[in-house]
């Protein structure tokens, strides 16, 4: 099963077209395994991107190196996970 | 287990088999209101089921799917939700009564099974289905791209690894094929309303180009009218527009193809989160969530009983 532990997903606010792009750029950037639950699209819609763990140093870097703001929306996701796991659980008889 | 769907816990998420159950209880417990039609095969060979909610013979339909995106828990717990108000309204509520006096609803909770049961066993973040692309280690093709209008246009990923791969041809997914089908054979579809998440977000034709729909003007009125319903219950911020202005260019989606096979009340959803928990919206909004987008839905419903085309 796969797991998520230490992915964040992070809330990136792009304050104009450049930066759009540089994301759009990020996007196609396999390796990084990126997986973007709201696309880079124009700067008033905000984006939300999953980064694995291992990913998250390059990221964060190129975040910071390119003057993105952004906000940690899940600090990690299965912890999340596992917490919706507790709930399901305790729905069953 | 729960023996009936009072007992149901619609405030928690569940598995395929237990949905699956639900919708045979519910159609136990409701034999006069409700049937269930199975309109075709997920490519794993689950069956696709419909709850058709009808009063009498050859009424006008309305159309309900939830889950087409197999991550976008909240959407068929909402979908289970719905049914369960259906049910428990009509008779009480005259403008649901009313409605399925002269309408027949069809709900289809888990539009693509096989992904859903994948987020249950694999992968929680799964989106696409789960058939395998030929010559690609990727697997599955965006069922919301995969519709016979704008196909393969930009609005759409021709990677089979892209999550919006539009799949190798219009139609090739089981899953659409059949809700084409069952659209077609039925003929008589006056509402089309797929629900997604996340975002917040009711959207009309069209994904795929500018130009707008000739009925723009009201299907952007009804989209208020809808959106100020559902704001009043808990003030959830909605935006609402063409797919194309409000979001991005997307081809080959859903409502764009029911629109043009005449359906003029063609809307599409995208249900909670508020930005926090993105697809992984906790259990505890599942009813609140439902509980106002019934009332957007209600409203398209009811515009749609009182003008008929």
């Amino acid at each position: 099963k796969e797991t998520f532990e230490g992915h964040q997903v992070l809330r990136i606010t792009a304050k104009d077209e450049a930066q759009i792009t540089l994301l759009k750029e990020i996007s196609q950037q396999v390796h990084l395994g990126l997986d973007f639950w709201r696309e880079p699209i124009r700067e008033s819609l905000p984006v939300d991107v999953c980064v694995p763990f291992n990913s998250l140093q390059a990221v964060r870097a190129f975040l910071a190196y390119n003057h993105f703001e952004y906000c940690v929306m899940i600090e990690d996701v299965q912890a999340l996970l596992d917490e919706e796991q507790r709930q399901m659980l305790k729905s069953r008889p | 287990i729960p023996r009936t769907t009072d007992e149901f816990d619609y405030s928690n998420y569940h598995d395929l088999n237990t949905i699956y159950s639900f919708m045979d209880m519910l159609v136990a417990e409701h034999s006069d209101l409700v049937s269930k039609i199975v309109i075709g095969q997920s490519y794993e060979g689950r069956p696709l089921n419909v709850l058709k909610f009808s009063t009498g013979a050859n009424h006008p339909g309305i159309w309900i799917d939830t889950g087409i995106h197999s991550r976008e828990w909240v959407t068929q717990a909402s979908g289970i939700w719905f049914a369960k108000k259906i049910v428990n309204d009509y008779g009480r509520d005259p403008i649901l009564t009313d409605i399925l006096n002269n309408y027949d609803i069809f709900l289809e909770i888990v539009t693509n099974p096989d992904g859903f049961d994948y987020t249950h066993t694999s992968d929680r973040m799964w989106r696409k289905t789960r058939k395998p692309n030929p010559g690609s280690s990727c697997v599955g093709v965006d069922p919301n791209r995969n519709w016979d209008t704008s196909f393969g246009g930009p609005g759409a990923s021709s990677n089979p690894c892209s999550q919006t791969y539009h799949g190798p041809s219009a139609h090739s997914e089981p899953e659409v094929k059949a809700i084409v089908d069952f659209v077609k054979s039925h003929g008589n579809l006056k509402a089309f309303m797929s629900i997604h998440s996340y975002s917040q977000m009711l959207l009309y034709p069209y994904g795929y180009t500018h130009t707008p729909a000739k009925d723009q003007a009201e299907l952007h009125e009804l989209a208020r009218k809808a959106i100020t319903e559902l704001q009043s219950l808990y003030n959830t911020g909605y935006t609402f527009g063409s797919i194309i202005t409000t979001i991005y260019q997307a081809d080959g989606v859903t409502v764009d193809w029911t629109y043009e096979q005449g359906i003029k009340y063609s809307y599409t959803f995208e249900l909670r989160d508020t930005g926090r928990h993105g697809f992984l919206l906790p259990a505890n909004q599942i009813i609140p969530t439902a509980e106002e987008t019934w009332l957007a839905l209600m409203a398209i419903m009811e515009h749609t009983k009182n003008n008929p085309y």
